[in-house]
């Protein structure tokens, strides 16, 4: 840089220019990525720091057989504003509603491998039953049909992350088009609704972790 | 696999990092700080074709056929990557998701003759 500074068009700085612009040029292709993601939004660098810490305690990804044209992801993604009753998707007064945004390249086949919901929680004296759906689809026509992705029985009182596998892994928010998953959360226990028990502040955003695949198109082999 | 020096031409490993903050894409990169941009340069004239920066058994083969055809430099012999390794990445998506992969091959991390 010093030399940059002195003569800028000297060979050493016109080549750290072209390798920089190579460097660019090489990570975007290697992502797929068209240009540099410009975030939507900032997210608290405490909650990175949390989620990382989480993603390093979940465990690996056993016995999945590698297939050398998958490129293996683990994605954390942020609940967004968590929505109340007033939403459409959900199908009963006192559940919550978490929204997560994907933005998986859509031209490429996305396997699920595993996921987990993270939520801080309160719970209170008595125990809690929490259930966690895959939200149906919006409007009248959707009739409120939504899957049991995970339910737990939770008796230690207290504060704190508690993580939730949810399985079979949901694999179609990812196969449709629009790459949003939401999930509906309900509590039976001692009464109060689980907009009581979860925490969904900006400083303890729900977060998910999931394991993905991705097949790329070119690599598409076709089964003899 | 030899580093370039001042005192030679032959096939070599130039070394390059590339911070993510000169480049102003250290906002959504979050893991690494940046990456070794190496690349191979250099002669690969015919008495080292097919090494590997070391001599080595493909080399003494085509060494012995260069001899024994007498072939003349009629083909070349480029100087290429011939060890790479992944590079471990940590970014921001579009919709501030975290996404963490491995890019296979990313570094370059010896040079050779063809």
């Amino acid at each position: 840089a010093a030399a940059e500074q002195r003569c800028p068009s000297c060979p050493e700085a016109s080549e750290r220019r072209l390798l920089e612009e190579v460097a660019k040029k090489q990570l975007l292709e290697k992502l797929r990525l068209r240009d540099r993601p410009r975030l939507a939004h900032s997210v608290p660098r405490s909650a990175v720091a949390r989620a990382l810490r989480r993603l390093h305690r979940s465990p690996g990804v056993s016995g999945e057989e590698e297939e050398e044209e998958e490129q293996g992801y683990e994605i954390i993604s942020f609940a967004e504003t968590p929505r109340w009753v007033r939403d459409p998707h959900l199908t009963s007064p006192s559940s919550l509603g978490l929204q997560f945004q994907f933005s998986q390249a859509q031209d490429r086949d996305v396997r699920i491998l595993q996921a987990q919901l993270w939520l801080y929680l309160r719970v209170p004296r008595a125990s809690l039953t929490l259930r966690i759906f895959l939200a149906g689809e919006a409007g009248p026509a959707a009739g409120g049909n939504r899957t049991l992705l995970g339910e737990r029985r939770l008796s230690a009182a207290g504060s704190g992350w508690r993580s939730f596998a949810l399985l079979p892994a949901p694999q179609s928010f990812l196969g449709g088009q629009s790459r949003t998953l939401r999930l509906e959360l309900e509590s039976s226990g001692d009464g109060r609704d689980v907009t009581a028990q979860v925490n969904a502040s900006w400083s303890h955003q729900p977060f998910l972790v999931a394991k993905v695949k991705v097949k790329e198109p070119d690599h598409r082999v076709a089964k003899r | 696999s030899l580093r370039c020096s001042q005192n030679s031409d032959l096939c070599c490993r130039k070394d390059y990092y590339v911070d993510f903050r000169d480049i102003g894409w250290n906002d959504w990169i979050i893991k690494p700080e940046g990456y070794q941009i190496n690349y191979c340069v250099g002669q690969c004239p015919l008495h080292v074709a097919g090494s590997p920066g070391m001599a080595s058994s493909f080399h003494t083969a085509v060494f012995n056929l260069v001899k024994a055809n007498n072939i003349q430099a009629s083909g070349h012999s480029c100087c290429v990557p011939t060890r790479r390794r992944p590079l471990s990445i940590l970014y921001f998506d579009r919709n501030s998701n975290i996404v963490k992969t491995d890019i296979p091959d990313m570094i370059v991390d010896a040079c050779g003759c063809s």
